[in-house]
Parts: C-alpha cells; sequence; structure tokens
C-alpha cells in the first residue's frame, strides 16, 4: 500500500510498521496508529488519502483482534512502555556504537528508528522533555553520521 | 455535485474517527 505525497509524513512511521510485523507487532501496531491519527490530521479529505487511511484502519482492526490477549494492545499504558522502552533500547544500542566508533548503516538505522518510535509515543499523550531531547539528538546523530559516511568522512 | 462529494467526504471523515474512537476505547 503506497502512501500518498500527502501523508508523505508518516511514510517512515508506516515502513517500520511493515518492518516490525513479524519481529514486533505491538511496535507495529502502534506506528500504524500514529501513522492513522498524524494522517487524519494531515489530509483525510482527498480520495487517494481517505483510501489509505481507511485500509489503514481495516488493518489495525484487524491487528486490534488477533492480538487481543496480549496486555501491550489492550492496554495503552502497557503498551506506552512497550514502546518508550524498544525506542531506548534501539537508541542505546547505537549510542553504544557512537561512543565506541563503530560507525555503520545498522546503527544509523537503529538511531533513526528510535526517533520515529519517539514519535510515535505522542500517541499516548505529551512528550516527556527527556524524550524530546533523546528525539532530537537520535534524529541528529542519523543525519550527521548518514552524511560523513556518504562523503567519506570520520564522524567526530 | 460538489457539495455531494464534500458531504461523503465529511461522512467518511467522521466514519474514520469513530473507528479510532472505537479502537482506542473511548467510545
Amino acid at each position: 500500500m503506497a502512501v500518498p505525497a500527502q501523508l508523505k509524513a508518516v511514510q517512515h512511521h508506516i515502513r517500520t510498521a511493515q518492518e516490525h510485523e513479524k519481529r514486533d507487532p505491538v511496535v507495529a501496531y502502534y506506528c500504524r496508529l500514529y501513522g492513522m491519527q498524524t494522517g487524519m490530521k494531515l489530509d483525510s479529505k482527498t480520495p487517494e488519502c481517505r483510501k489509505f487511511l481507511m485500509k489503514l484502519m481495516d488493518q489495525l482492526e484487524m491487528m486490534k483482534k488477533d492480538l487481543s490477549d496480549n496486555d501491550s494492545i489492550t492496554q495503552e499504558l502497557v503498551g506506552h512502555a512497550h514502546i518508550e522502552n524498544y525506542a531506548l533500547k534501539m537508541f542505546l544500542y547505537a549510542d553504544n556504537e557512537d561512543r565506541s566508533g563503530r560507525f555503520h548503516k545498522n546503527m544509523i538505522k537503529s538511531f533513526y528508528t528510535a526517533s520515529l518510535l519517539l514519535d510515535v509515543l505522542s500517541v499516548f499523550g505529551e512528550l516527556s522533555e527527556e524524550n524530546i531531547q533523546h528525539r532530537k539528538y537520535a534524529r541528529w546523530k542519523a543525519t550527521y553520521i548518514h552524511n560523513c559516511l556518504k562523503n567519506g568522512e570520520a564522524p567526530q | 455535485i460538489g457539495s455531494i462529494s464534500t458531504s461523503v467526504a465529511s461522512a467518511e471523515q467522521d466514519e474514520l474517527s469513530q473507528r479510532l474512537a472505537r479502537l482506542r476505547d473511548q467510545i
């Protein structure tokens, strides 16, 4: 299901959902929920966006049914803890690689995924100041190291 | 035709909002 151009801001969250479908369905579910909520605010009027959001909603309802015995889906407080722990685990892995001077694609992706999952946390309410700082740092690091590797420079 | 398509769009938007609220156990 291609993400319409108007909903470009959530395309990476939707892709993260697809990547976690089997690995961690709870992560996949909340990434889609974020895509749904944010997508509705961005554009739910044009036919291509309505079609996309309707399909996304079908997917969410099906997932909720399939995962009805999972506390992280039925209780949002547990879901919040699950996503936050997962995001911080990604962040810590990338940060540890960074501090050890090991710069590679996987650590860039971990920084970036951590920042996307910190976006996803906003479905549960306002982000904490700490999470806002982590998100900013992770996104900046991902961009900075990506550009260094692309230009053949050593990250400082 | 314009007003019909506008009301279809707003009905679908309402449907999405209602389904979202149900999904999140808000109704």
